[in-house]
């Protein structure tokens, strides 16, 4: 049984192939070469996107500043949690050192953004 | 999130998600949309992971995101991840990993270790079910042959539970949120019921990745938070993803 729900509706019928007010877009295909090595491996996408994923960051920076006034917490993301990949894997750490080089983003940041499951399971 | 696995009566499987994420990650009030839920969409990228020019397999991704969410390796599996919340969370894995134990798998790690080197959905589930974690987690695994279907609820530390499809039963989907099967949804959040009560009306002799579709665009099964569809196929390898919308009035999650 359905508990009344004001955002409910009946099943959709009819909405593939995607057009219209639920659908805003097609999505852009990369192909990641394992034969690179692991630090290569994400230049071409990063070159790419690398502004937008900026702002991603940036406005996660900007919330928890909202918490955390003092920038304690921006300022332990980037000097402190970078240490984190030097226990990662390979070849996940080389990636994630490639994927900093490539962005011009802290590497800090990028090891956040890749354990952000983790955080957010709380 | 939302996961659906579902077989169709010739036995050919559906794999597909909606993808949700931001919740409390700020409100844009001139947009009614979550700001970090909007500003997701332009890094979603389809990736090609390939060895020697061949596909090994393919993932939906935010781009700088190196662990895979919704994954499928041609003719032999596809696979999903939906979050997981508990008190024993990550962030106790985490704690532990600083300490210096790190027995666990970070999860991202874990399904791009599984997408790119298991060789079969047996060996996808074993790899998903037995692996120590370092944050709990929900994964959605399809294999390619009948029956091959199941969601996977872990602890950082164990399977708690796996629901299989089960055709001779009746259970001819299975579909996962964010809640443990055996209890009942957050009444604010229950996107399950919705999710059920759609696949039920599709009936499986209409399954299809467009009969899903539909499911994945009913509200609140889409929601404010949903950034991305994802729809796959395990024979072709094919995947399709598509960026969402939720027009007003619709759920903030």
């Amino acid at each position: 049984v359905l508990a009344p729900d004001p955002y409910g509706e009946d099943c959709r019928s009819k909405t593939y192939p995607p057009s219209g007010p639920t659908f805003q877009g097609h999505v852009p295909t990369y192909v990641i070469n394992l034969d690179l090595p692991p630090s290569k491996r994400w230049d071409q996408l990063m070159h790419d996107k690398k502004t937008e994923l900026k702002t991603v960051i940036q406005n996660i920076k900007d919330i928890a500043n909202t918490f955390f006034p003092s920038g304690k917490v921006v300022d332990i993301v980037d000097h402190k949690i970078v240490h984190l990949i030097s226990s990662f894997p390979y070849p996940f750490n080389e990636e994630l050192q490639g994927i900093a080089n490539a962005s011009g983003i802290p590497l800090g940041e990028i090891v956040i953004f890749n354990i952000f499951y983790e955080i957010f399971t709380v | 999130c939302t996961s659906i696995v579902a077989e169709d009566k010739t036995g050919k499987l559906y794999h597909a998600r909606n993808l949700d994420f931001g919740l409390f990650l700020g409100w844009d009030v001139k947009n009614n949309s979550w700001t970090v839920t909007r500003e997701l969409k332009p890094i979603v990228v389809n990736l090609d992971f390939q060895r020697n020019n061949k596909t090994v397999f393919k993932s939906t991704n935010f781009a700088g995101y190196i662990g895979m969410v919704s994954g499928v390796k041609p003719d032999t599996f596809t696979l999903t991840m939906n979050e997981r919340f508990s008190l024993d969370g990550g962030y106790i894995g985490i704690f532990e990993w600083f300490l210096g134990r790190r027995d666990g798998m970070w999860m991202g790690f874990l399904t791009r270790t599984v997408l790119e080197n298991a060789t079969s959905y047996q060996d996808a589930k074993e790899k998903l079910s037995k692996t120590r974690l370092l944050a709990p987690a929900y994964f959605i695994l399809g294999g390619k042959n009948s029956g091959e279907g199941c969601v996977i609820t872990r602890s950082r530390t164990a399977t708690l539970d796996i629901w299989d499809l089960d055709i001779k039963k009746g259970t001819w989907y299975v579909v996962e949120t964010n809640y443990d099967r055996w209890k009942p949804p957050l009444i604010l959040d229950n996107r399950r019921t919705p999710a059920m009560k759609c696949l039920n009306q599709t009936q499986q002799e209409n399954i299809s990745l467009p009969t899903i579709y539909d499911v994945l665009s009913t509200k609140p099964v889409l929601n404010k938070l949903t950034v991305c569809t994802t729809l796959m196929e395990v024979h072709n390898g094919n995947t399709e993803s598509y960026l969402r919308e939720c027009p007003d009035p619709c759920s903030p999650w």
